[in-house]
């Protein structure tokens, strides 16, 4: 079934988006 | 909510204005491939974060929606 197989995958996704974003550092020059 | 769910979520919130350059309040599906040379991931992963961070689907994602799903993630990390 594709549309589970998108869903588990954006899960994972997601979870990589995430911790990219806590740490990567921002802001604070 | 502590200083560390607060901090995460001040940025989630840099983050989100990177793609909401003109400050409208929601970014739209192309907008979030301005991350694409912050973040390590692929235009087809962003447009897949995009899709499920769009709980409502209309094709907008709201500063609302975007840290509603990072709170999500955050205590569903915490839980498990």
């Amino acid at each position: 079934d594709p549309s589970m197989k998108a869903g588990a995958t954006s899960e994972g996704v997601l979870a990589n988006f995430f911790n990219s974003l806590l740490s990567k550092k921002t802001g604070s020059p | 909510l502590g200083t560390t769910e607060l901090d995460m979520l001040a940025k989630a919130h840099e983050f989100f204005q990177i793609c909401d350059i003109e400050g409208k309040g929601f970014v739209f599906r192309h907008e979030m491939q301005r991350l694409h040379g912050e973040l390590p991931l692929s235009p087809q992963e962003l447009e897949n974060v995009f899709d499920t961070l769009d709980a409502d689907g209309n094709g907008s994602l709201t500063l609302e929606e975007f840290t509603t799903g990072f709170s999500q993630f955050l205590f569903g990390q915490k839980k498990s």
